[in-house]
Protein backbone atom coordinates (compact mmCIF):
# COMPACT_ATOMS: atom_id res chain seq x y z
CA UNK A 1 0.00 0.00 0.00
CA UNK A 2 1.05 3.62 -0.82
CA UNK A 3 0.21 6.47 0.91
CA UNK A 4 0.39 9.67 -1.88
CA UNK A 5 -0.50 13.26 -0.83
CA UNK A 6 -1.70 15.38 -3.93
CA UNK A 7 -0.23 18.72 -2.55
CA UNK A 8 0.65 22.33 -4.10
CA UNK A 9 -0.03 25.17 -1.80
CA UNK A 10 -0.80 27.15 -4.90
CA UNK A 11 -4.63 27.59 -5.03
CA UNK A 12 -6.81 26.32 -8.13
CA UNK A 13 -3.92 24.49 -9.88
CA UNK A 14 -5.89 20.97 -10.43
CA UNK A 15 -5.23 18.95 -7.23
CA UNK A 16 -8.57 18.01 -6.73
CA UNK A 17 -9.07 17.84 -10.49
CA UNK A 18 -6.19 15.63 -10.00
CA UNK A 19 -7.15 13.35 -6.95
CA UNK A 20 -10.89 12.25 -8.27
CA UNK A 21 -10.17 11.47 -11.58
CA UNK A 22 -6.68 9.70 -11.25
CA UNK A 23 -8.58 7.97 -7.91
CA UNK A 24 -11.49 6.86 -10.39
CA UNK A 25 -9.46 5.41 -13.11
CA UNK A 26 -7.25 3.72 -10.72
CA UNK A 27 -10.39 2.29 -9.42
CA UNK A 28 -11.36 1.46 -13.20
CA UNK A 29 -8.29 -0.81 -13.54
CA UNK A 30 -9.06 -2.71 -10.44
CA UNK A 31 -6.80 -0.82 -8.09
CA UNK A 32 -8.14 -0.74 -4.60
CA UNK A 33 -8.00 3.18 -3.93
CA UNK A 34 -9.01 5.20 -1.23
CA UNK A 35 -9.35 9.10 -1.27
CA UNK A 36 -9.08 10.61 1.83
CA UNK A 37 -10.64 14.79 1.48
CA UNK A 38 -8.54 16.55 3.66
CA UNK A 39 -9.66 20.23 2.71
CA UNK A 40 -12.37 21.95 4.61
CA UNK A 41 -14.04 23.08 1.11
CA UNK A 42 -14.61 19.33 0.80
CA UNK A 43 -14.33 19.60 -3.29
CA UNK A 44 -13.00 16.04 -3.69
CA UNK A 45 -16.28 15.12 -1.78
CA UNK A 46 -18.41 16.78 -3.64
CA UNK A 47 -17.14 15.89 -7.04
CA UNK A 48 -17.87 12.44 -6.58
CA UNK A 49 -21.72 13.52 -5.90
CA UNK A 50 -21.23 12.93 -1.86
CA UNK A 51 -21.32 15.44 1.32
CA UNK A 52 -19.32 15.09 4.71
CA UNK A 53 -22.06 16.61 6.64
CA UNK A 54 -25.05 14.06 5.04
CA UNK A 55 -21.92 11.15 5.64
CA UNK A 56 -21.10 12.51 9.76
CA UNK A 57 -17.79 11.26 9.13
CA UNK A 58 -14.43 12.90 8.12
CA UNK A 59 -10.77 13.29 9.38
CA UNK A 60 -11.64 15.29 11.50
CA UNK A 61 -12.19 13.22 15.30
CA UNK A 62 -8.80 10.88 14.17
CA UNK A 63 -6.81 14.32 14.03
CA UNK A 64 -7.99 15.68 17.47
CA UNK A 65 -8.81 12.19 19.27
CA UNK A 66 -8.34 8.50 19.34
CA UNK A 67 -11.52 8.06 16.73
CA UNK A 68 -10.20 5.85 14.29
CA UNK A 69 -9.65 6.36 10.63
CA UNK A 70 -11.06 2.56 9.66
CA UNK A 71 -14.24 4.66 10.91
CA UNK A 72 -14.32 7.31 8.80
CA UNK A 73 -14.53 5.51 5.43
CA UNK A 74 -17.18 5.54 3.36
CA UNK A 75 -17.99 3.45 0.17
CA UNK A 76 -18.99 5.15 -2.74
CA UNK A 77 -20.31 4.06 -6.02
CA UNK A 78 -17.52 3.16 -7.92
CA UNK A 79 -16.38 -0.36 -7.68
CA UNK A 80 -12.87 -0.49 -5.82
CA UNK A 81 -13.19 3.40 -5.11
CA UNK A 82 -13.61 3.99 -0.96
CA UNK A 83 -13.61 7.98 0.60
CA UNK A 84 -13.12 9.44 3.87
CA UNK A 85 -14.86 13.21 2.97
CA UNK A 86 -14.18 16.26 3.61
CA UNK A 87 -15.93 19.18 5.61
CA UNK A 88 -15.86 22.11 7.04
CA UNK A 89 -14.94 21.30 10.84
CA UNK A 90 -11.15 20.62 9.64
CA UNK A 91 -10.54 24.09 9.12
CA UNK A 92 -10.95 24.04 13.15
CA UNK A 93 -8.47 20.98 13.42
CA UNK A 94 -5.98 23.41 11.77
CA UNK A 95 -5.54 25.46 15.52
CA UNK A 96 -6.71 22.38 17.51
CA UNK A 97 -3.72 20.17 15.91
CA UNK A 98 -1.34 23.58 16.38
CA UNK A 99 -1.55 22.97 20.59
CA UNK A 100 -0.64 19.81 20.29
CA UNK A 101 2.77 18.25 21.50
CA UNK A 102 2.83 16.23 18.45
CA UNK A 103 1.33 18.55 15.61
CA UNK A 104 3.12 17.36 12.91
CA UNK A 105 2.25 13.88 13.16
CA UNK A 106 -1.13 13.34 14.24
CA UNK A 107 -2.46 12.29 10.72
CA UNK A 108 0.60 9.54 10.19
CA UNK A 109 -0.52 8.10 13.62
CA UNK A 110 -3.97 8.21 12.70
CA UNK A 111 -3.33 6.30 9.55
CA UNK A 112 -0.52 3.29 10.33
CA UNK A 113 -3.74 1.00 11.18
CA UNK A 114 -4.64 1.22 8.12
CA UNK A 115 -1.28 0.87 6.51
CA UNK A 116 -1.08 -2.48 8.85
CA UNK A 117 -4.74 -4.33 7.39
CA UNK A 118 -6.19 -2.61 4.85
CA UNK A 119 -6.29 -3.98 1.59
CA UNK A 120 -5.90 -1.16 -0.55
CA UNK A 121 -3.10 -0.28 -3.04
CA UNK A 122 -3.31 3.81 -2.76
CA UNK A 123 -4.44 6.34 -0.62
CA UNK A 124 -4.82 9.37 -1.95
CA UNK A 125 -5.00 12.55 0.36
CA UNK A 126 -6.20 15.88 -1.54
CA UNK A 127 -4.87 18.62 0.84
CA UNK A 128 -5.80 22.04 0.83
CA UNK A 129 -4.10 24.89 -0.71
CA UNK A 130 -1.79 26.05 2.16
CA UNK A 131 1.31 25.46 4.25
CA UNK A 132 -0.36 24.86 7.31
CA UNK A 133 -1.15 22.09 9.30
CA UNK A 134 -3.07 19.97 7.32
CA UNK A 135 -0.66 20.42 4.37
CA UNK A 136 1.97 19.53 6.88
CA UNK A 137 0.63 16.44 8.22
CA UNK A 138 -0.37 14.79 4.94
CA UNK A 139 3.26 15.31 3.74
CA UNK A 140 4.49 13.71 7.06
CA UNK A 141 2.19 10.83 6.52
CA UNK A 142 2.98 10.03 2.74
CA UNK A 143 5.55 7.51 1.27
CA UNK A 144 5.32 10.62 -1.62
CA UNK A 145 4.19 13.01 -3.02
CA UNK A 146 2.67 13.92 -6.55
CA UNK A 147 2.19 18.11 -7.49
CA UNK A 148 -0.05 19.29 -10.22
CA UNK A 149 0.81 21.74 -11.46
CA UNK A 150 -0.61 24.63 -13.78
CA UNK A 151 1.00 25.54 -16.65
CA UNK A 152 0.92 29.60 -15.48
CA UNK A 153 4.14 31.76 -13.76
CA UNK A 154 2.53 31.67 -10.11
CA UNK A 155 2.21 28.03 -9.91
CA UNK A 156 5.93 28.29 -11.18
CA UNK A 157 7.19 30.19 -8.58
CA UNK A 158 5.41 28.19 -6.39
CA UNK A 159 7.42 24.66 -7.42
CA UNK A 160 10.59 25.76 -5.30
CA UNK A 161 8.48 26.26 -2.14
CA UNK A 162 6.99 22.99 -1.93
CA UNK A 163 10.39 21.51 -3.06
CA UNK A 164 11.99 23.11 0.40
CA UNK A 165 8.82 22.04 2.58
CA UNK A 166 9.70 18.31 1.34
CA UNK A 167 13.10 18.52 1.98
CA UNK A 168 12.54 20.62 5.69
CA UNK A 169 9.88 17.69 6.05
CA UNK A 170 12.08 15.12 5.75
CA UNK A 171 14.99 16.67 7.32
CA UNK A 172 13.36 16.71 10.69
CA UNK A 173 12.89 13.39 10.68
CA UNK A 174 9.56 13.60 10.63
CA UNK A 175 9.34 11.67 7.66
CA UNK A 176 12.87 10.86 6.57
CA UNK A 177 11.78 9.18 3.17
CA UNK A 178 9.63 11.70 1.83
CA UNK A 179 10.30 12.64 -1.81
CA UNK A 180 9.10 14.75 -4.50
CA UNK A 181 7.47 11.67 -6.82
CA UNK A 182 6.10 13.12 -9.63
CA UNK A 183 4.51 16.54 -11.12
CA UNK A 184 1.40 16.66 -13.48
CA UNK A 185 0.83 19.70 -15.66
CA UNK A 186 -2.56 20.38 -15.65
CA UNK A 187 -4.71 22.61 -17.72
CA UNK A 188 -2.37 23.10 -20.54
CA UNK A 189 -3.32 25.27 -23.44
CA UNK A 190 -2.00 24.83 -26.98
CA UNK A 191 -2.98 28.18 -27.77
CA UNK A 192 -0.96 30.00 -25.40
CA UNK A 193 3.07 30.07 -25.24
CA UNK A 194 2.95 30.90 -21.48
CA UNK A 195 1.76 27.24 -21.41
CA UNK A 196 4.76 26.07 -23.18
CA UNK A 197 7.20 27.88 -21.87
CA UNK A 198 6.05 26.81 -18.13
CA UNK A 199 6.16 22.80 -19.22
CA UNK A 200 9.69 23.32 -20.98
CA UNK A 201 10.97 25.24 -17.60
CA UNK A 202 9.68 22.10 -15.37
CA UNK A 203 11.03 19.67 -17.58
CA UNK A 204 14.18 21.83 -17.26
CA UNK A 205 14.22 21.35 -13.72
CA UNK A 206 12.99 18.33 -12.90
CA UNK A 207 13.45 16.31 -15.56
CA UNK A 208 12.02 12.77 -15.76
CA UNK A 209 10.02 13.35 -12.47
CA UNK A 210 7.59 14.90 -14.61
CA UNK A 211 4.42 12.80 -16.07
CA UNK A 212 4.62 12.84 -19.64
CA UNK A 213 0.79 12.47 -19.56
CA UNK A 214 -0.34 16.10 -19.30
CA UNK A 215 -3.95 17.57 -18.68
CA UNK A 216 -5.35 19.69 -21.24
CA UNK A 217 -7.60 23.22 -20.09
CA UNK A 218 -11.59 21.73 -21.53
CA UNK A 219 -14.44 22.40 -20.65
CA UNK A 220 -15.85 19.48 -19.27
CA UNK A 221 -13.18 18.84 -16.95
CA UNK A 222 -14.31 22.35 -15.12
CA UNK A 223 -18.24 20.86 -15.58
CA UNK A 224 -18.28 18.03 -14.23
CA UNK A 225 -17.59 18.56 -10.76
CA UNK A 226 -21.25 20.35 -10.89
CA UNK A 227 -22.68 17.54 -11.61
CA UNK A 228 -20.91 14.91 -9.05
CA UNK A 229 -19.29 13.10 -11.50
CA UNK A 230 -15.76 11.73 -12.21
CA UNK A 231 -14.66 12.81 -16.34
CA UNK A 232 -14.83 8.94 -17.11
CA UNK A 233 -18.49 8.97 -16.39
CA UNK A 234 -19.47 12.77 -17.64
CA UNK A 235 -17.35 12.27 -20.64
CA UNK A 236 -16.12 9.02 -20.89
CA UNK A 237 -14.44 9.54 -24.72
CA UNK A 238 -12.97 13.34 -24.40
CA UNK A 239 -9.80 14.91 -24.21
CA UNK A 240 -9.78 14.96 -20.48
CA UNK A 241 -11.27 10.82 -19.94
CA UNK A 242 -8.14 10.29 -22.28
CA UNK A 243 -5.59 12.36 -20.51
CA UNK A 244 -6.67 10.95 -16.84
CA UNK A 245 -6.78 7.39 -18.38
CA UNK A 246 -3.18 7.77 -19.92
CA UNK A 247 -1.96 9.61 -16.80
CA UNK A 248 -3.43 6.50 -14.48
CA UNK A 249 -1.21 4.27 -16.71
CA UNK A 250 1.54 5.94 -15.45
CA UNK A 251 0.54 6.21 -12.69
CA UNK A 252 0.50 2.04 -12.48
CA UNK A 253 3.83 1.79 -14.55
CA UNK A 254 5.96 3.94 -11.75
CA UNK A 255 4.67 1.97 -9.31
CA UNK A 256 4.90 -1.32 -10.48
CA UNK A 257 6.92 -2.53 -8.01
CA UNK A 258 4.48 -1.20 -5.31
CA UNK B 1 -9.07 55.23 5.16
CA UNK B 2 -10.99 51.95 4.70
CA UNK B 3 -9.44 48.31 5.02
CA UNK B 4 -10.13 45.69 2.57
CA UNK B 5 -9.48 42.23 2.83
CA UNK B 6 -9.69 40.27 -0.86
CA UNK B 7 -10.34 37.22 0.60
CA UNK B 8 -11.69 33.66 -0.76
CA UNK B 9 -10.84 30.32 0.88
CA UNK B 10 -10.96 28.49 -2.78
CA UNK B 11 -7.79 28.58 -4.30
CA UNK B 12 -6.98 30.05 -7.82
CA UNK B 13 -9.81 32.21 -8.29
CA UNK B 14 -8.29 35.34 -8.42
CA UNK B 15 -7.48 36.78 -5.44
CA UNK B 16 -3.70 38.13 -5.91
CA UNK B 17 -4.84 39.42 -9.36
CA UNK B 18 -7.72 41.43 -8.50
CA UNK B 19 -5.20 42.71 -5.47
CA UNK B 20 -2.42 43.74 -7.82
CA UNK B 21 -4.59 45.35 -10.92
CA UNK B 22 -7.37 47.00 -8.71
CA UNK B 23 -4.57 48.62 -6.30
CA UNK B 24 -2.26 49.90 -9.55
CA UNK B 25 -5.97 51.28 -11.49
CA UNK B 26 -6.50 53.13 -7.87
CA UNK B 27 -3.17 54.56 -7.55
CA UNK B 28 -3.39 55.90 -11.29
CA UNK B 29 -6.50 57.52 -10.59
CA UNK B 30 -4.82 59.05 -7.48
CA UNK B 31 -6.05 57.08 -4.99
CA UNK B 32 -3.35 56.24 -2.10
CA UNK B 33 -3.22 52.54 -1.93
CA UNK B 34 -1.10 50.18 0.84
CA UNK B 35 -1.49 46.63 -0.58
CA UNK B 36 -0.64 43.84 2.20
CA UNK B 37 0.48 40.64 1.09
CA UNK B 38 -0.43 38.04 3.55
CA UNK B 39 0.05 35.06 1.86
CA UNK B 40 3.49 32.90 2.22
CA UNK B 41 3.54 32.68 -1.49
CA UNK B 42 4.24 35.91 -1.87
CA UNK B 43 2.48 36.29 -5.54
CA UNK B 44 1.32 39.59 -5.63
CA UNK B 45 4.51 40.68 -4.25
CA UNK B 46 6.47 39.26 -7.15
CA UNK B 47 3.46 40.21 -9.63
CA UNK B 48 4.65 44.06 -9.00
CA UNK B 49 8.36 42.80 -9.51
CA UNK B 50 9.31 43.09 -5.80
CA UNK B 51 10.59 39.81 -3.60
CA UNK B 52 9.82 40.09 0.23
CA UNK B 53 13.20 38.25 0.29
CA UNK B 54 14.89 41.32 -0.74
CA UNK B 55 13.24 43.54 0.93
CA UNK B 56 13.38 41.68 4.10
CA UNK B 57 10.28 42.84 4.98
CA UNK B 58 6.79 41.25 5.74
CA UNK B 59 4.23 41.27 8.36
CA UNK B 60 5.70 38.38 9.68
CA UNK B 61 7.44 40.23 12.51
CA UNK B 62 4.26 42.93 13.08
CA UNK B 63 2.46 39.39 14.48
CA UNK B 64 4.54 37.90 16.39
CA UNK B 65 6.17 40.50 17.97
CA UNK B 66 5.94 44.54 18.88
CA UNK B 67 7.23 45.75 15.55
CA UNK B 68 4.81 48.08 13.58
CA UNK B 69 3.46 47.50 10.22
CA UNK B 70 4.68 51.31 9.27
CA UNK B 71 8.07 50.13 9.45
CA UNK B 72 7.19 47.42 7.09
CA UNK B 73 5.93 49.67 4.16
CA UNK B 74 8.02 49.33 0.86
CA UNK B 75 6.86 52.52 -1.53
CA UNK B 76 6.17 50.56 -5.64
CA UNK B 77 7.63 52.16 -8.72
CA UNK B 78 4.07 53.52 -9.16
CA UNK B 79 2.68 56.94 -7.58
CA UNK B 80 0.24 56.67 -4.88
CA UNK B 81 0.97 52.58 -4.48
CA UNK B 82 2.87 51.18 -1.41
CA UNK B 83 3.51 47.77 -0.20
CA UNK B 84 4.15 45.53 3.07
CA UNK B 85 5.85 42.57 1.02
CA UNK B 86 5.14 38.78 1.78
CA UNK B 87 7.50 36.00 2.36
CA UNK B 88 7.74 32.49 3.28
CA UNK B 89 7.73 33.01 7.01
CA UNK B 90 4.32 33.78 6.78
CA UNK B 91 3.44 30.40 7.26
CA UNK B 92 5.38 29.94 10.68
CA UNK B 93 3.70 32.86 11.89
CA UNK B 94 0.17 30.79 11.66
CA UNK B 95 1.60 28.32 14.10
CA UNK B 96 3.08 30.53 16.01
CA UNK B 97 -0.37 33.23 16.51
CA UNK B 98 -2.69 30.15 16.96
CA UNK B 99 -0.54 29.57 20.42
CA UNK B 100 -1.08 33.06 21.31
CA UNK B 101 -3.98 34.69 23.11
CA UNK B 102 -5.42 37.17 21.37
CA UNK B 103 -4.81 34.91 18.03
CA UNK B 104 -7.78 36.23 16.43
CA UNK B 105 -6.80 39.97 16.54
CA UNK B 106 -3.01 40.45 16.02
CA UNK B 107 -3.29 41.73 12.50
CA UNK B 108 -5.89 44.28 13.40
CA UNK B 109 -3.76 45.33 16.66
CA UNK B 110 -0.71 46.13 14.24
CA UNK B 111 -2.85 47.80 11.99
CA UNK B 112 -4.54 50.38 14.25
CA UNK B 113 -1.74 52.75 14.17
CA UNK B 114 -1.61 53.04 10.46
CA UNK B 115 -5.61 53.63 10.85
CA UNK B 116 -4.79 56.63 12.74
CA UNK B 117 -2.17 58.30 11.03
CA UNK B 118 -1.39 57.06 7.55
CA UNK B 119 -2.67 59.32 5.45
CA UNK B 120 -4.25 56.27 2.68
CA UNK B 121 -7.20 55.90 0.99
CA UNK B 122 -7.22 52.17 0.89
CA UNK B 123 -5.31 49.29 2.49
CA UNK B 124 -5.61 45.98 0.74
CA UNK B 125 -4.84 42.71 1.95
CA UNK B 126 -4.33 39.63 -0.31
CA UNK B 127 -5.55 37.00 1.52
CA UNK B 128 -3.67 33.36 1.27
CA UNK B 129 -6.11 30.17 0.31
CA UNK B 130 -7.15 29.21 3.56
CA UNK B 131 -9.68 29.30 6.46
CA UNK B 132 -6.61 29.25 8.67
CA UNK B 133 -5.29 32.08 10.70
CA UNK B 134 -3.71 34.36 8.64
CA UNK B 135 -7.08 34.70 6.31
CA UNK B 136 -9.18 35.09 9.98
CA UNK B 137 -6.39 37.48 11.62
CA UNK B 138 -7.69 39.47 8.20
CA UNK B 139 -11.37 39.01 8.39
CA UNK B 140 -10.72 40.25 11.89
CA UNK B 141 -9.14 43.47 10.55
CA UNK B 142 -10.88 44.36 7.53
CA UNK B 143 -14.25 46.68 7.40
CA UNK B 144 -15.31 45.05 4.51
CA UNK B 145 -14.62 42.08 2.43
CA UNK B 146 -14.51 41.80 -1.57
CA UNK B 147 -14.46 38.03 -2.59
CA UNK B 148 -13.23 37.73 -6.18
CA UNK B 149 -14.91 34.56 -7.69
CA UNK B 150 -14.34 32.01 -10.75
CA UNK B 151 -17.06 31.78 -12.84
CA UNK B 152 -16.57 27.88 -12.11
CA UNK B 153 -18.35 25.11 -9.71
CA UNK B 154 -16.25 24.67 -6.70
CA UNK B 155 -16.01 28.49 -6.66
CA UNK B 156 -19.98 28.60 -6.27
CA UNK B 157 -19.58 26.14 -3.48
CA UNK B 158 -16.85 27.77 -1.54
CA UNK B 159 -19.53 30.96 -1.42
CA UNK B 160 -21.61 29.79 1.11
CA UNK B 161 -18.39 28.60 3.61
CA UNK B 162 -16.90 32.36 3.48
CA UNK B 163 -20.41 33.98 4.37
CA UNK B 164 -20.43 31.70 7.02
CA UNK B 165 -17.30 32.40 8.28
CA UNK B 166 -17.88 36.30 7.55
CA UNK B 167 -20.87 35.58 10.20
CA UNK B 168 -18.74 33.73 12.68
CA UNK B 169 -16.38 37.01 12.65
CA UNK B 170 -18.95 39.40 13.40
CA UNK B 171 -20.87 37.05 15.61
CA UNK B 172 -17.94 36.20 17.88
CA UNK B 173 -17.37 39.98 18.47
CA UNK B 174 -13.66 40.15 17.31
CA UNK B 175 -15.09 42.44 14.05
CA UNK B 176 -18.62 43.46 14.82
CA UNK B 177 -19.44 45.57 11.57
CA UNK B 178 -17.74 43.40 9.19
CA UNK B 179 -19.52 42.32 6.23
CA UNK B 180 -19.55 41.28 2.51
CA UNK B 181 -19.25 44.16 0.64
CA UNK B 182 -18.64 43.03 -2.65
CA UNK B 183 -18.28 39.83 -5.34
CA UNK B 184 -16.72 40.16 -8.18
CA UNK B 185 -16.58 37.35 -11.34
CA UNK B 186 -13.15 36.89 -12.56
CA UNK B 187 -11.79 34.51 -15.48
CA UNK B 188 -15.53 35.19 -17.40
CA UNK B 189 -15.36 32.84 -20.18
CA UNK B 190 -17.70 33.47 -23.11
CA UNK B 191 -17.82 30.33 -24.67
CA UNK B 192 -18.77 28.04 -21.88
CA UNK B 193 -22.34 27.66 -20.65
CA UNK B 194 -20.53 27.23 -17.32
CA UNK B 195 -19.65 30.53 -16.86
CA UNK B 196 -23.12 32.31 -17.43
CA UNK B 197 -24.73 29.53 -15.37
CA UNK B 198 -22.47 30.46 -12.48
CA UNK B 199 -22.67 34.30 -12.53
CA UNK B 200 -26.85 33.69 -12.67
CA UNK B 201 -26.69 32.06 -9.73
CA UNK B 202 -24.25 34.33 -8.07
CA UNK B 203 -26.89 37.31 -9.47
CA UNK B 204 -29.34 35.07 -8.05
CA UNK B 205 -28.47 34.90 -4.34
CA UNK B 206 -26.40 38.03 -3.99
CA UNK B 207 -27.93 40.72 -6.07
CA UNK B 208 -25.88 44.35 -5.93
CA UNK B 209 -23.09 43.10 -3.71
CA UNK B 210 -22.18 41.34 -7.19
CA UNK B 211 -20.23 44.05 -9.35
CA UNK B 212 -21.38 45.25 -12.35
CA UNK B 213 -17.72 44.51 -13.51
CA UNK B 214 -17.09 41.15 -14.67
CA UNK B 215 -13.04 40.38 -15.58
CA UNK B 216 -12.70 37.94 -18.59
CA UNK B 217 -10.47 35.22 -18.75
CA UNK B 218 -7.40 36.47 -20.85
CA UNK B 219 -4.03 35.20 -22.00
CA UNK B 220 -2.36 38.99 -21.06
CA UNK B 221 -3.75 38.63 -17.83
CA UNK B 222 -2.05 35.07 -17.29
CA UNK B 223 0.94 36.21 -18.53
CA UNK B 224 1.82 39.84 -17.05
CA UNK B 225 2.90 38.02 -13.25
CA UNK B 226 5.59 36.80 -15.36
CA UNK B 227 6.61 39.90 -16.11
CA UNK B 228 6.36 41.75 -12.89
CA UNK B 229 3.98 44.08 -14.24
CA UNK B 230 0.05 45.02 -12.98
CA UNK B 231 -2.10 44.74 -16.21
CA UNK B 232 -2.40 48.55 -17.06
CA UNK B 233 1.46 48.60 -17.72
CA UNK B 234 1.70 45.26 -19.71
CA UNK B 235 -1.26 45.67 -22.29
CA UNK B 236 -2.53 49.28 -21.29
CA UNK B 237 -5.24 48.66 -24.24
CA UNK B 238 -6.96 45.57 -23.68
CA UNK B 239 -9.60 43.03 -22.39
CA UNK B 240 -7.89 42.85 -18.93
CA UNK B 241 -6.70 46.57 -18.55
CA UNK B 242 -10.30 47.79 -19.76
CA UNK B 243 -11.99 45.60 -17.01
CA UNK B 244 -9.54 46.30 -14.38
CA UNK B 245 -10.23 49.92 -14.86
CA UNK B 246 -13.46 49.75 -14.97
CA UNK B 247 -13.91 47.78 -11.87
CA UNK B 248 -11.36 50.50 -10.25
CA UNK B 249 -14.03 53.16 -11.50
CA UNK B 250 -17.12 50.95 -9.66
CA UNK B 251 -15.04 50.77 -6.74
CA UNK B 252 -14.41 54.14 -5.75
CA UNK B 253 -17.93 54.52 -6.78
CA UNK B 254 -19.02 52.18 -4.41
CA UNK B 255 -16.73 53.82 -1.66
CA UNK B 256 -17.48 57.49 -2.19
CA UNK B 257 -18.60 58.04 1.09
CA UNK B 258 -15.27 57.17 2.32
N1 LIG C 1 -7.88 20.44 -16.97
C1 LIG C 1 -8.86 21.29 -16.60
N2 LIG C 1 -9.60 21.92 -17.55
C2 LIG C 1 -10.55 22.82 -17.18
N3 LIG C 1 -10.85 23.15 -15.92
C3 LIG C 1 -10.16 22.56 -14.94
C4 LIG C 1 -9.14 21.59 -15.21
N4 LIG C 1 -8.62 21.16 -14.02
C5 LIG C 1 -9.29 21.83 -13.07
N5 LIG C 1 -10.23 22.65 -13.62
C6 LIG C 1 -11.11 23.61 -12.91
O1 LIG C 1 -10.26 24.62 -12.38
C7 LIG C 1 -10.63 24.93 -11.04
C8 LIG C 1 -9.46 24.59 -10.10
O2 LIG C 1 -9.25 23.20 -10.06
P1 LIG C 1 -9.23 22.40 -8.68
O3 LIG C 1 -10.32 22.88 -7.82
O4 LIG C 1 -9.15 20.95 -8.97
O5 LIG C 1 -7.83 22.91 -8.11
P2 LIG C 1 -7.27 22.76 -6.63
O6 LIG C 1 -5.80 22.87 -6.75
O7 LIG C 1 -7.82 21.54 -6.02
O8 LIG C 1 -7.89 24.05 -5.91
P3 LIG C 1 -7.74 24.41 -4.34
O9 LIG C 1 -6.37 25.02 -4.26
O10 LIG C 1 -8.84 25.37 -4.05
O11 LIG C 1 -7.86 23.12 -3.59
C9 LIG C 1 -11.88 24.12 -10.74
O12 LIG C 1 -13.02 24.93 -10.95
C10 LIG C 1 -11.84 22.97 -11.74
O13 LIG C 1 -13.11 22.53 -12.08
N1 LIG D 1 -8.83 37.01 -15.77
C1 LIG D 1 -7.81 36.16 -15.90
N2 LIG D 1 -7.50 35.67 -17.11
C2 LIG D 1 -6.49 34.75 -17.25
N3 LIG D 1 -5.75 34.28 -16.25
C3 LIG D 1 -6.01 34.74 -15.01
C4 LIG D 1 -7.04 35.70 -14.76
N4 LIG D 1 -7.05 35.97 -13.43
C5 LIG D 1 -6.07 35.21 -12.89
N5 LIG D 1 -5.44 34.48 -13.83
C6 LIG D 1 -4.37 33.47 -13.64
O1 LIG D 1 -4.99 32.37 -12.95
C7 LIG D 1 -4.14 31.92 -11.90
C8 LIG D 1 -4.87 32.11 -10.57
O2 LIG D 1 -5.02 33.49 -10.29
P1 LIG D 1 -4.49 34.13 -8.90
O3 LIG D 1 -3.16 33.56 -8.56
O4 LIG D 1 -4.65 35.58 -8.98
O5 LIG D 1 -5.60 33.52 -7.91
P2 LIG D 1 -5.55 33.48 -6.32
O6 LIG D 1 -6.96 33.34 -5.89
O7 LIG D 1 -4.78 34.62 -5.82
O8 LIG D 1 -4.74 32.12 -6.04
P3 LIG D 1 -4.30 31.59 -4.58
O9 LIG D 1 -5.55 30.93 -4.07
O10 LIG D 1 -3.19 30.59 -4.84
O11 LIG D 1 -3.87 32.76 -3.80
C9 LIG D 1 -2.85 32.73 -12.01
O12 LIG D 1 -1.91 31.96 -12.71
C10 LIG D 1 -3.25 33.98 -12.77
O13 LIG D 1 -2.20 34.49 -13.50
MG1 LIG E 1 -8.76 21.33 -4.12
MG1 LIG F 1 -3.17 34.63 -4.42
Amino acid sequence: MKIIAIANQKGGVGKTTTAVNLAACLASKRKRVLLIDLDPQANATSALGMSGEEEGKSMYQPLISEATAADQIVATRFDNLWIIPGDINLAGAEIEVARQEEHLTRLRTALEPLRQGAPLDFVLLDCPPSLGILMTNALAAADEILVPIQCEYFALEGLSKIDHVIHQIADSGANPGLRLAGIIMTMFDVRTNLSSQVVEEVRKHFGDTVYKTMVPRTVRLGEAPSFGKPIIEYEPVGAGAIAYNALAKEFIARHREG
